[in-house]
């Protein structure tokens, strides 16, 4: 699974995430990556978010949904919304995967409770990481 | 406002230094750069969120090392059934396309239900007929075909088993009741 999110210079967040799915898929099973809320989200009052794991638990957390929402209604911070949802909501449930997001002040999260995630941020700033492992 | 940014992921998984070779990490480091350079790009000339989104996507979706596009694993019958999504955060707008294997660009799929219907999810046969209608370009399905993942299915099928992205880096059994170890799950 691929995904971006961004934020350009009009403020404006977008969301976008694209899969081939799981090897050895069969009854037309559909992950999170297109379940709007799932595996993408994006909301200019909030953040952006773009996931990928084992999509069955996104779709039952409402992953990049939940994110936003916190934000929105509790006033978490980008980081503590997306690190409560991905390494304590979705672990709790034995789910794994990561997500990336962004928020509209361009802060950057990219939690992962896996041993991996291939990912990577370019900001305006100058700012630029590019990451595969854990410890990275 | 010049403050913008771009953040990218290739999927997630059981992925360690133990098990990516040094030629391998140096391919998907220098993959990612490009996705990201292209997507900054697009930013720093003005355009959307949404262009950015979609162009760096694009690269990540034209390169064999990802699970999307060229590259996406198959199916048990042996096909690859692509899916995608965005949304737009200035007008909550979104769009998606599951199930579809001859449209050459998932991405621009579902920006196309976004942007040009009235839905949201369009699924197989239909999401490929409205994309046809749209303009958008069909491939083959051959055109998504590579031999590491033809073999990964070949790999699941014997063993019985799912596997979901990067599984080739840690082949490791997993299971068809998702109450498996997580190092036998590959996002």
């Amino acid at each position: 699974t691929v995904g971006c999110v961004a934020l350009d210079k009009n403020g404006n967040l977008a969301a976008g995430t694209s899969t081939g799915g799981m090897t050895n898929k069969r009854w037309n099973r559909v992950g999170d990556s297109p379940i709007i809320g799932a595996g993408t989200y994006a909301n200019n009052a909030t953040c952006a978010v773009s996931a990928t794991g084992h999509g069955e638990y996104f779709i039952r957390s409402v992953v990049a949904y939940d994110i936003s929402a916190l934000m929105e209604y509790k006033g978490l911070s980008l980081t503590e919304a997306s690190d409560e949802v991905v390494m304590n909501k979705l672990v709790k449930m034995g789910g794994s995967g990561g997500v990336i997001a962004i928020d509209k002040a361009g802060n950057v999260a990219m939690p992962f409770n896996t041993k991996g995630m291939y990912r990577g941020y370019m900001k305006s700033s100058g700012e630029k990481l590019i990451s595969i492992y854990k410890e990275e | 406002q010049e403050n913008f940014a771009l953040v990218i992921h290739g999927g997630a998984g059981t992925i360690t230094r133990e098990n990516l070779s040094p030629e391998k990490e140096k391919a998907y480091q220098a993959k990612l750069d490009e996705a990201l350079q292209a997507g900054y790009d697009e930013l720093e000339k003005g355009k959307s969120a949404m262009d950015a989104v979609e162009k760096a996507i694009q690269v990540m979706e034209r390169s064999e090392l990802f699970n999307s596009g060229i590259g996406a694993v198959f199916t048990h019958e042996g096909r690859n059934e692509l899916d995608a999504s965005m949304m737009d955060g200035k007008t909550l707008n979104a769009g998606a396309v599951a199930g579809v294997s001859h449209i050459k660009s998932p991405i621009e799929a579902a920006r196309a239900v976004m942007e040009k219907s009235e839905h949201v999810l369009l699924a197989g046969k239909g999401a490929e007929e409205f994309a046809r209608l749209k303009g958008l370009e069909m491939v083959d399905s051959s055109y998504f075909f590579t031999e590491r993942r033809w073999n990964s299915l070949q790999r699941a099928i014997k063993r019985d088993s799912i596997e979901l992205d990067h599984s080739d880096e840690a082949p490791k059994k997993s299971s068809m009741n998702y109450s498996v170890p997580e190092d036998y799950k590959f996002g």
